[in-house]
């Protein structure tokens, strides 16, 4: 585990990213973007991230995709229950590295035990005051939240851990766990087993869960509509749909093709006239007129009376393409 | 764009993700140079437009005319970038991947 920076990080680092506008004010842009949910640090890590691979080209984590889930925070029992949705994941993500990253406040240090003092409130009692105990150690609880009964509530990792001498963010490698279990449905607990102080709220400094990938369909072509090309941006159910917040008013006219009348087979419109001689003959000039290609087609005689051989029956109707042999090996030639 | 060179080249494009419609997810970068590869891959080609030896033969084939309708070879990108993206996924949670292939660093005859 590494220590991140107190939890002014956030402020800082956004200040900071606001400031270092690089060439293109990217970061910059992406804070504006993010709005109030810039201040958290989940934001403000991922911006880190996406800085230092605009500047170096550094591949976050080895791979080509980083993955933040923020945890949904719920009171359970006075505590604070902290569920995480990792559901967005792609199958074709290859896990490489997951942290979770936890933001421990300062450790109320119990109260100094004073001893008795002997004779009680004597003008030069001696007081020796006891040395404090030591701060209550934090569980780390990781439960499954599957839908599988099996392995519901399961637990699915837990450490102990050290309070640190003041308050400030911590990450934990849970890679072995995110990549065994396969797990998309989470809930953390950080457990002191005191008493919490008031109902817990929901911070800035909540924890979240990043993880580092390989996205194995990235090279396919169009990868990018994959993931970015997105649904129409007006919901389907909206009556007016709104115009887009800066687009003028689409001069295109949207035409639908005409369709004359209903197709009801693919004949070839118009072209009812018998064939000028019998189809099959093998010879034709060019001062003719061509002969049409066209030769009635023989109805699909039905079960009973495909028996019957030799009944032709020709309904002048509907015509289908035939070329005489001249034609064919005409065409073959070519 | 009109005193653009004739032969196939790259030419300048920088898209905006708002123009496209994605910067209501996009959070960074709001616009990239993507640049795009235009112009003739016409015979003789010469070494610049980096012709492949099919393409070098197929606009030979279309000088000579031995086959008609063969035509000239196309000017596409040849060697190309990764872009890293960073983005709001259906969950509104942060992600950040690296898209190859997103911009034009050669173009070429093929």
């Amino acid at each position: 585990s590494h220590t991140a920076p107190a939890w002014s990080a956030p402020l800082a680092a956004v200040r900071g990213l606001r400031e270092d506008q690089d060439s293109h004010g990217s970061a910059g842009d992406a804070v504006a973007a993010l709005g109030p949910s810039a201040q958290d640090m989940v934001a403000v890590h991922m911006l880190r991230l996406y800085e230092k691979y605009s500047r170096q080209g550094a591949r976050p984590g080895g791979g080509n995709t980083v993955r933040s889930f923020r945890a949904r925070m719920e009171v359970v029992d006075q505590k604070a229950m902290y569920f995480f949705n990792l559901t967005s994941m792609q199958d074709s993500e290859m896990i490489l590295t997951a942290t979770f990253h936890f933001y421990t406040e300062p450790p109320r240090w119990p109260q100094v035990r004073e001893a008795m003092c002997k004779p009680p409130r004597a003008k030069n009692a001696s007081c020796r005051l006891l040395p404090p105990g030591p701060p209550a150690r934090q569980h780390l609880l990781f439960r499954s939240l599957s839908q599988n009964s099996a392995t519901q509530g399961l637990l699915r990792g837990a450490m102990t851990l050290v309070p640190p001498p003041r308050g400030l963010w911590q990450a934990k490698d849970i890679s072995a766990r995110a990549r065994g279990d396969g797990e998309l449905l989470l809930s953390a607990q950080l457990d002191s087993g005191e008493k919490e102080l008031g109902v817990p709220k929901p911070s800035p400094r909540g924890p979240y869960i990043l993880i580092y990938a390989n996205d194995l369909a990235i090279a396919e072509p169009n990868s990018v509509a994959v993931t970015l090309q997105r649904y129409d941006p007006f919901p389907a159910g909206d009556p007016e749909p709104r115009a887009a917040p800066n687009s003028s008013a689409d001069p295109r006219v949207r035409r639908a093709a005409q369709v004359s009348g209903p197709l009801l087979d693919n004949e070839l419109p118009g072209l009812d006239e018998r064939p000028a001689h019998a189809p099959h003959a093998h010879h034709y000039h060019k001062h003719e007129l061509w002969p049409s290609p066209f030769r009635a087609l023989k109805p699909r005689p039905g079960r009973k009376d495909r028996r019957k051989k030799g009944q032709d029956t020709f309904l002048g109707s509907s015509q289908v393409l035939d070329f005489d042999e001249k034609t064919m090996q005409k065409a073959r030639r070519k | 764009q009109w005193d653009e060179p004739r032969v196939c080249s790259r030419r300048y494009l920088k898209v905006d993700f708002a123009d496209i419609g994605w910067s209501e997810w996009v959070l960074s970068p709001k616009s990239f140079d993507a640049y795009y590869c235009a112009g003739a891959c016409e015979f003789p080609m010469p070494k610049v437009v980096r012709p492949s030896n099919h393409a070098t033969i197929q606009s030979i084939v279309r000088a000579v005319g031995i086959v008609p309708g063969i035509p000239e070879p196309c000017c596409v990108p040849d060697k190309m970038n990764s872009l890293g993206v960073l983005f709001l996924d259906e969950n509104r949670n942060v992600v950040l991947k690296v898209y190859p292939n997103m911009s034009v660093e050669t173009c070429a005859c093929r």
